[in-house]
């Protein structure tokens, strides 16, 4: 993923 | 969040809800495949395992509590309930040409080499490939119900409104998920030509023979 942010989409 | 990802989801909660109310209220399953309803089961089920690692929204948890439940309901409504209108006979694609690869990929191409992660890659892959027994079935026995189609189109349609998120997401916030969007524009692709049947031939679609 581009940052480190957990996946938020569905 | 912005309006392409909202009405994605919302499409995508309509596709399920159009094809579990279909089956209860027909009380049949007739023309559904049982296969692609339990590869979409496992997709959520491998996805949505960060419910308890990562709280990220109130909406978030809900609408992963709400697509594993519905998901987990339509399979038990073809396997369980309403079994006797199975039709096994024309659901027969073979899904171990579909887990064997997306298992081999998933474990190859991820964001981090953690099960959470491999897994999560798992479920993207698996999605984009897992309407395959279904659209196998329509063309095995030439036909669909129009209810079934709205169900692909909303379907079809959800994983289409994902990809102008991430053409959103991109210019606004410099985010992009490369996994996700090249198993996002592969799903869309292979809805492509129902799409075109559902458009030219209307809701009821038989293939040629």
């Amino acid at each position: 993923k581009a940052d480190e942010a957990a996946h938020d989409e569905l | 969040m912005n309006i392409f990802r909202l009405a994605g989801d919302v499409s995508h909660l309509v596709a399920i809800l159009i094809l579990l109310m279909k089956i209860w209220r027909s009380k049949s399953c007739a023309g559904i495949s049982g296969r692609s309803q339990v590869l979409f089961a496992l997709v959520f089920t491998t996805r949505y395992l960060d419910l308890f690692t990562v709280y990220i929204s109130a909406y978030n948890t809900v609408m992963k509590v709400v697509f594993l439940a519905l998901s987990y309901a339509t399979v038990y409504l073809i396997y369980m309930r309403f079994r006797n209108s199975y039709d096994s006979e024309n659901d027969t694609f073979r899904v171990e040409f579909l887990l064997i690869p997306v298992i081999g990929l998933s474990f190859l191409e991820n964001y981090a080499f953690t099960p959470l992660e491999i897994l999560w890659t798992f479920s993207i892959f698996l999605e984009s490939v897992a309407i395959m027994p279904q659209l196998f079935m329509i063309t095995k026995t030439g036909e669909a119900e129009s209810i079934t189609t709205h169900y692909l189109f909303f379907l079809g349609l959800y994983r289409a409104l994902y990809i102008a998120n991430w053409v959103w997401r991109y210019h606004t916030e410099g985010f992009y998920d490369q996994i996700a969007i090249v198993s996002g524009v592969v799903q869309t692709i292979f809805y492509c030509d129902f799409f075109y049947l559902y458009v030219t031939r209307g809701e009821e679609i038989r293939t040629p023979s």
